[in-house]
């Protein structure tokens, strides 16, 4: 697995073409809401669960 | 039926006829632990037809069609079939007829324990339908067990297996021995760092990196006779036969405004390492 590939994957994800450049400043004023993190840490806990099959 | 917004169409049964057979076979300790089941064959003998029988049939009777479904008797008393095999037999010959019901094990050792044995309907119909169709069908037979030990035929199930101790993978890697080529397939971890790739910057926000982890190393080969059994099969290959998914935290502009979001990317980590061959059979997961 390449960073590219992440990358790939990340904008098909987003249905964006290339990824988005955002101000340092911009994102310093970001504050990530407690439902969205507590969603991201629920995914990471099922994602040590389920796994879906390769080759 | 119920919709308003189709046509009722109307089905005629053409033909309902045929011969099953439920084969039962006791599973439990058949299959060694740690081996991978390479392919499972039903071995049916088909009894010659009786001459008086012969005679009256034409050289060109048409085919009967064999097939072989895995039966499924749930908790709650319902059962389901599954499709493993189809093939077409000569009416004309008689012998030993081999079906491929790998898919079959595959679903039966999805079962939870205790498991109910391995139960195979194995039904013959006729092949060709319409006034000109014979019924010749009805004279495919195959022997059972009643009439008594393999030299005379009962069905028999066939298990060919290889030792994963041998064949398979190793698990981790050991970080402490350097990679050669004679280095046995296994799990070596692969960190990939987020933060210090500049697509990444400022959007990523979580996480920062994540172990990602490769398979690598090489696989023992089948041997001669086997190869040469399973033609279509290519070499033994380390590769991710288990993934998970990669969740993030990423910042979107939506709207000229700047938002969190969560993502989670397909098959970015990988769990479980396996030698596998390219042409083998992907074992179906079983519905629910």
């Amino acid at each position: 697995l390449t960073g590219q590939q992440v990358l790939g994957s990340l904008l098909r994800q987003l249905h964006l073409r290339e990824a988005p450049v955002i101000d340092a400043a911009d994102v310093g004023q970001l504050v990530t809401p407690a439902h969205v993190r507590a969603q991201y840490v629920a995914l990471l806990r099922c994602s040590h669960g389920a796994h879906s099959r390769g080759k | 039926r119920f919709s308003q917004n189709f046509r009722e169409v109307t089905g005629r049964l053409l033909v309902s006829e045929a011969s099953t057979y439920l084969l039962v076979f006791s599973m439990e300790q058949r299959l060694p632990p740690n081996s991978e089941l390479m392919q499972a064959e039903l071995r049916l003998f088909q009894e010659p037809i009786p001459e008086v029988e012969l005679h009256r049939l034409s050289a060109s009777s048409a085919p009967a069609r064999v097939t072989i479904e895995w039966l499924q008797v749930r908790e709650d008393g319902s059962n389901s079939t599954s499709l493993v095999d189809s093939r077409l037999v000569s009416i004309h010959e008689s012998g030993w007829k081999t079906f491929d019901v790998t898919e079959a094990v595959n679903f039966w050792q999805q079962l939870s324990r205790p498991r109910q044995p391995l139960l195979l309907q194995v039904s013959v119909q006729r092949e060709h339908l319409g006034p000109l169709a014979s019924g010749a069908h009805r004279l495919v037979r195959f022997s059972s067990q009643e009439q008594g030990g393999a030299a005379h035929g009962e069905p028999q199930l066939e298990l060919h297996t290889l030792d994963l101790r041998d064949y398979g993978a190793q698990g981790n890697c050991d970080p402490e021995v350097p990679m050669g080529e004679a280095t046995r397939c296994c799990r070596r971890e692969l960190y990939i760092d987020l933060q210090g790739m500049k697509w990444a910057e400022n959007w990523v926000l979580e996480p920062p990196g994540f172990l990602a982890y490769e398979c690598v190393g090489t696989c023992q080969q089948l041997p001669e006779p086997l190869s040469f059994k399973w033609p279509f099969l290519g070499p033994r290959q380390c590769v991710a036969s288990e993934m998970t998914a990669l969740p993030m935290i990423v910042s979107v502009r939506e709207g000229g405004r700047l938002r969190t979001r969560v993502v989670s990317l397909p098959n970015m980590r990988v769990q479980t390492c396996s030698c596998t061959s390219d042409g083998a059979l992907i074992p179906r997961r079983m519905k629910p």
